[in-house]
């Protein structure tokens, strides 16, 4: 575990915890996008499969309990609360994620580290992780005003995966036969696929003004 | 662990 790991661990945490709060405070879900709620379920699902065969820490397998369970929380709560889910944007929320689960899961049938399932599930989980963001940013861009919440989520998740590439470089230089190219490349794509969201975060943050994606 | 160094991230 190195400070890189943890900082990305902890901003990852801080994103689940504010969409909680924004669901649970405001109980609306209005500006989230189902959609990526569902494919970050399937992320740690698939990615996660080893939580009751291999046992690295506690700090890890607490880590991935809670997020399987937090994912599967808001995706129960946004469809099933009975307050919750009127709120949903259900006629804007309309990005075919169907086709990034295909996508991704057929990328890892052709690049992974080892052919079986565990790795193809590992492998596909983080291709998917990489673009799960994408029905979310759809949704900002078509809601018009952002909530303050809602925007804090999407910096941190953003944010997360980048601390993970400082850590990446960090175990690269390292640690000898540090090599995990699938990761770190899906992981650099994941990253540039908020570039432009963080570009009119910070703005806004400059200018004290609401957050509005551009359509 | 056979994973070498992976797999201890989240």
């Amino acid at each position: 575990m190195n400070i890189f790991r943890l900082a990305g661990d902890m901003t990852h945490l801080m994103s689940i915890l504010v969409l909680l709060l924004k669901i649970y405070a405001t109980k609306s879900c209005s500006g989230i996008s189902l959609k990526t709620q569902e494919l970050y379920a399937v992320v740690f699902l698939a990615r996660y499969l080893d939580l009751l065969t291999d046992f690295f820490s506690l700090y890890n397998t607490v880590m991935k309990v809670v997020f399987i369970v937090s994912s599967l929380a808001i995706v129960w709560c946004m469809r099933y609360h009975r307050a919750v889910r009127r709120t949903y944007d259900r006629e804007l929320d309309t990005f075919r994620h169907y086709f990034l689960i295909l996508g991704s899961f057929v990328l890892a049938l052709i690049f992974h580290e080892k052919f079986t399932v565990r790795e193809i599930f590992w492998a596909f989980s983080i291709y998917l992780e990489a673009v799960a963001i994408l029905p979310q940013l759809v949704l900002l861009q078509r809601s018009g005003n952002v909530d303050n919440l809602t925007g804090q989520y999407v910096f941190f998740l953003g944010a997360y995966r980048g601390f993970y590439i400082l850590n990446w470089i960090y175990r690269y230089f390292t640690e000898a036969h540090f090599g995990r190219w699938i990761a770190s490349i899906s992981g650099l794509v994941q990253t540039a696929l908020y570039a432009d969201f963080f570009y009119y975060y910070f703005l806004s943050w400059k200018n004290n003004a609401k957050l509005k994606l551009p359509a | 662990h056979d994973y070498g160094d992976y797999h201890d991230e989240l």
